[in-house]
């Protein structure tokens, strides 16, 4: 999650889905942005019958990828009216953690949408941990102040368990100062919060969802997907650890 | 605007209203966004006395910036929760548009997030042409069908004068090919809807902030800060013609 755009939540979310899936672990992907780009990414349909915006109202069923171990529900784009259509529902912040309940799964992944909006908050409240991709640019700083202050209202308010699994650098370039720049602030003020892993700037990452396929399938040893399975094994040795 | 994430619309916003108050035009660049990063982009500080949430209610004082002809009404982020705010408020579309009267500038440019919510739909009202960067990425076409057809029910519905004055192709890198095809389909499908300019991917515009300048005043000579005066020009001479 982070309201800043661009940084590479979607592209985070469909590569670390199915590394996670590659390596064993039965994986649901939420697509929960009306662009609905997470879907497109692993080759589904948007708006087709079951979808992310029905998940506001029930349960659904889930859709099977052409990555094994890999269900995903795809995004709708009614999602966009979704926080009009419930200014005035007294649960609207726990919609999705009232269907959400999907026992079968080791992980479930949810892409969220560039806002700190009704459709972000419902995720906050349904989930048990968050990753905050960060360019590696001066803009992103600016954001992550006020998404920390929105969490850790979260978690006074209404979702105890919620905690932060780690701030993922990501298009790193390590030609350009900048990006050393805005990673040793982020470094030095988040400590072990950030992810060892960082993912590099690598154009394989951003041609992969013209074929509708995730980095780590299109191009398996490009330093891209490299260092999204690198993230995987991060994740998985972190989980272990708590 | 576009509510694809991280397409250059604040750096497009704060470098064309730049370039345009160095050929000496008046303008007032107003920060939409609740991150405020046109707000730094132009060196001044969020959350100020009068600011961007504040026109949602009434006309306000605005801010003048270090450069010459180019005033601010900077963000706050208060603007966050103002969907929920105006939920009832049977005007809600149209706030801006009404407190929006600065007739001593030439030309009001507004920053908005990426979304299509209630602060996209005011400044929709409330202008009379829009400019809409796309990053030469696959993601980047996903989301421009939706943006579309948003633009044409505001102009059947509430803004008949709203027109797009073009496409803006932004951090385009002639050595991938991923770049090239994102603007050759772009090109075929809106032909002259698109700027004739194209703004490469160029390290300077992204640095340029971390000083709180314009990009076209940090580093003049820089590609990126040479084609946002190009588009300065190309956007004055497609104004003329209309
Ligand atoms: N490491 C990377 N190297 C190169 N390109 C990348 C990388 N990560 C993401 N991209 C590309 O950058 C663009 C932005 O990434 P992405 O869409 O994943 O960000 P996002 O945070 O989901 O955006 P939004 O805020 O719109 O949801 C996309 O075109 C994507 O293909
Ligand atoms: N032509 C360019 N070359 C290199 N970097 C760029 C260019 N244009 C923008 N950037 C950088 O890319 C990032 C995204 O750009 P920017 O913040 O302007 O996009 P945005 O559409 O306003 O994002 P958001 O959706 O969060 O509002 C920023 O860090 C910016 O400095
Ligand atoms: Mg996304
Ligand atoms: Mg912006």
């Amino acid at each position: 999650m982070n309201q800043k755009g661009g940084v590479g939540k979607t592209t985070t979310a469909v590569n670390l889905s199915t590394a996670l899936a590659q390596k064993g672990k039965k994986v649901l992907l939420i697509d929960l942005d009306p662009q609905g780009n997470a879907t497109t990414g692993v080759g589904l349909e948007k708006n087709s019958v079951s979808n992310s915006y029905d998940l506001f109202f029930e349960k659904v069923q889930e859709s099977k990828t052409f990555v094994e171990n890999l269900h995903c529900i795809p995004s709708s784009k009614d999602l966009a009216g979704i926080a009009i259509e419930l200014a005035s529902d007294p649960v609207k912040n726990y919609k999705l953690k009232q269907s959400i309940n999907y026992p079968e799964y080791d992980y479930i992944i949810m892409d969220s949408p560039p806002t700190l909006g009704l459709i972000s908050l419902n995720i906050l409240n349904a989930c048990n941990g968050i990753i905050i991709p960060m360019q590696c640019e001066f803009y992103s700083l600016e954001g992550i102040a006020q998404l920390m202050e929105t969490i850790s209202s979260v978690r006074e308010n209404w979702n105890k368990d919620i905690k932060i699994d780690g701030i993922l650098m990501t298009m790193f370039d390590r030609r350009n100062m900048l990006s050393k720049d805005v990673l040793n602030e982020v470094t030095m003020f988040f400590k072990d919060l950030v992810f060892e892993t960082k993912i590099p700037r690598n154009v394989k990452l951003a041609e992969a969802p013209s074929f509708g396929k995730p980095g780590v399938i299109y191009s398996p040893l490009s330093p891209g997907a490299k260092a999204y399975d690198d993230l995987a094994e991060e994740f998985l040795s972190k989980e272990k650890l708590n």
